[in-house]
């Protein structure tokens, strides 16, 4: 729930309220990491670099149900719907326009509630891996990750096999949102 | 009095996991 301001808000307000939405936004994607199988058993310090490096890419695929590619429409969880273009005025044209392509490219795949849970694993545990320790641990908990996936979506769809590799090939376009965006956006922190 | 910090959206994703990790210590 992530309400954008009316006009008569500052553009600091603005980015104040939005860097709000995302403090709860990001918690939660440290509670989703900590319910992955296996996650947890991870060195502390691994744990929190994949996260750091992870984080905005599993947003990202989060925020995919907001968006509405056909219409070019928001839609944050309090239901206020916004366009494209009213969204543009607060200057986060490129990633809007690069979130719109991602969502319907994802969308289009048709994934089912659990396995865009499980994609959003293979996500987090296919993060930048500099910085890791243990980097054969973090390897086989993606192996079994993307093992659980392509057997979850081969046993509901037997008659295509096109479809993880579709899926797949997602990582690549969230590794490049996140180096063109996450450095790039600002956010005003309140101490 | 309330003081802002402008950084990056990485940065203070990075900040908000350092305090969860630290709080659950």
């Amino acid at each position: 729930a992530c309400p954008v301001a009316p006009s008569s808000r500052s553009s600091q307000e603005v980015w104040e309220s939005f860097s709000q939405c995302f403090t709860p936004a990001v918690k939660e994607v440290v509670e989703f990491a900590k319910s992955i199988p296996g996650f947890q058993s991870l060195e502390q310090h691994d744990q929190v670099m994949l996260l750091k490096s992870g984080t905005f890419q599993v947003l990202m695929v989060r925020f995919c149900s907001l968006f509405d590619p056909k219409e070019r429409t928001v839609t944050f969880l309090n239901g206020q719907t916004y366009s494209l273009a009213s969204l543009r005025a607060l200057g986060m044209g490129c990633l809007l326009d690069a979130m719109f392509d991602f969502s319907e490219k994802l969308g289009q795949l048709g994934l089912e509630p659990d396995e865009m849970a499980l994609f959003m694993a293979v996500v987090l545990v296919s993060a930048d891996r500099s910085g890791i320790v243990e980097v054969a641990a973090v390897e086989q908990l993606q192996e079994n990750l993307i093992k659980a996936l392509r057997s979850l979506m081969s046993h509901r769809r037997p008659d295509d096999s096109t479809l993880f590799p579709k899926l797949l090939l997602r990582l690549p376009d969230l590794r490049t949102l996140n180096i063109q965006h996450s450095d790039k956006l600002l956010a005003f922190r309140i101490d | 009095p309330k003081t802002h910090r402008v950084m990056t959206l990485a940065d203070h994703i990075s900040h908000i996991i350092t305090q969860d990790f630290a709080r659950n210590q």
